[in-house]
């Protein structure tokens, strides 16, 4: 399903410059669950957003579905996010000023396919059901992080990125959203590739890797491989 | 050090309201280490804010060595937090247009008190002195994380209320906040109180609470009491 070859993203240049990801080559199949781990610093956060399109690496290539994205044009590649790409950003990046549903219904209203029954069903499976009218500022930070997962899961997306996923949220809840992505990709078919510290992500994963100082260094199968 | 008293804080009223915190009454004397956890929306930030003067509560009273914080005007809060306290926020709060040398010398700088020497050991302590110059946008999830550390221990406060400070690190930088923490005890006669998932915080912690729907239902020592 995604597939990088030879991935660089360099920041800054000379003595200054910061090589977040050096030739990273790695394929995630489709209806696999990866988990990605790592030192801070070690440039997950920059492997994901290049896997998924957000952020344009310096060198190499990045293919979805045998469409390779830098023969993209930013139009294109917005498409191919809403429609396939499933996106749990790190720092939520909920808007302010919408309720948790109005977040959620987000990427439904801008595909023109709103569904409130599939909104109501995602919003449950996150435990927030309860708290649909509530704006961001509103709620606990584990409860925004509920949001974005929810916000990420509601397009049924062919592939969904997870930039810690469970870092705020304690450990029966935590335990709730890996065992829901799981099910995306056991029933969904779907392909997870999830960045974390939650030494779980061995038993859910059919897959861990290991990154340091921009390289993979491990590659090994999960515990329900 | 720190003393709260039938403290309750309600969001929202009639039907729709929520009680955050419900009558919690618990003491946190100076050179202690303790932990908060619970499930999310269980009242762990609420109660820091509450504790800290971030945050009025509804009912009940909050005491930092001696002074009701009700008492206290919102100038004179002002100036006991920037004395006394040391906030680690679950969401960071870093000034974005500051570089991390920057918004770690805010305190000191707000105090008159600019400590050159001290902001580069502070820095050095969460192990990003060579980052610096960088500014939030440029580091990691983990790395403004750790300069938030920084920034809420570089003016030695008293009383250090931080949520949780390791959420976003990789478990070898997670250990050496907590042992940072641990110091700021041990030598600095400092008291923590720390909102965590992390179950490490037993072992580094002096005493372990857990909260659920606003209430204090467990109070135990922790493996080095
Ligand atoms: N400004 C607010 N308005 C309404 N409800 C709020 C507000 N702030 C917090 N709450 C609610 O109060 C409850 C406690 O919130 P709090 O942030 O203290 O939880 P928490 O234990 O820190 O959770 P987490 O582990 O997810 O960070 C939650 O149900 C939350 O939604
Ligand atoms: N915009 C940027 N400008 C400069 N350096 C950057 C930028 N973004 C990231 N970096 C640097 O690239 C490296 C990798 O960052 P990345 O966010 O991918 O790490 P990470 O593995 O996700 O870390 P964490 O676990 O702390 O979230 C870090 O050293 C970081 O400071
Ligand atoms: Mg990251
Ligand atoms: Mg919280």
């Amino acid at each position: 399903a995604v597939h990088a070859e030879g991935l660089g993203r360099r920041y800054g240049e000379g003595e200054a410059a910061i090589d977040a990801l050096a030739d990273v080559t790695v394929s995630f199949p489709k209806g696999q669950f990866a988990a990605v781990m790592g030192p801070s610093g070690s440039g997950k956060s920059t492997l994901l957003h290049c896997l998924a399109g957000l952020d344009r690496p310096t060198s190499g290539e990045v293919t979805i579905d045998g469409t390779a994205l830098s023969g993209l044009s930013d139009r294109d590649l917005t498409v191919l996010r809403r429609t396939a790409i499933g996106f749990i950003f790190q720092s939520f990046n909920l808007l302010p000023m919408l309720t948790a549903r109005e977040n959620v219904e987000l990427p439904l209203r801008i595909a023109g396919r709103l569904d409130s029954a599939r909104v109501d069903a995602t919003l449950a499976d996150v435990a927030l059901g309860d708290r649909a009218t509530h704006r961001p500022a509103e709620l606990s930070g584990g409860q925004q992080q509920r949001v974005a997962i929810a916000r990420a899961l509601v397009s049924h997306p062919t592939v969904i990125f997870a930039d810690e996923p469970t870092g705020n949220l304690d450990s029966t809840s935590g335990h709730e959203i890996l065992h829901l992505l799981r099910r995306a990709v056991d029933e969904g078919g779907r392909t997870v590739v999830m960045v974390t510290h939650d030494p779980r992500a061995a038993v859910v994963a059919d897959r861990v890797l290991m990154l340091s100082d921009g390289r993979v260094v491990m590659d090994r199968p999960g515990m329900t491989a």
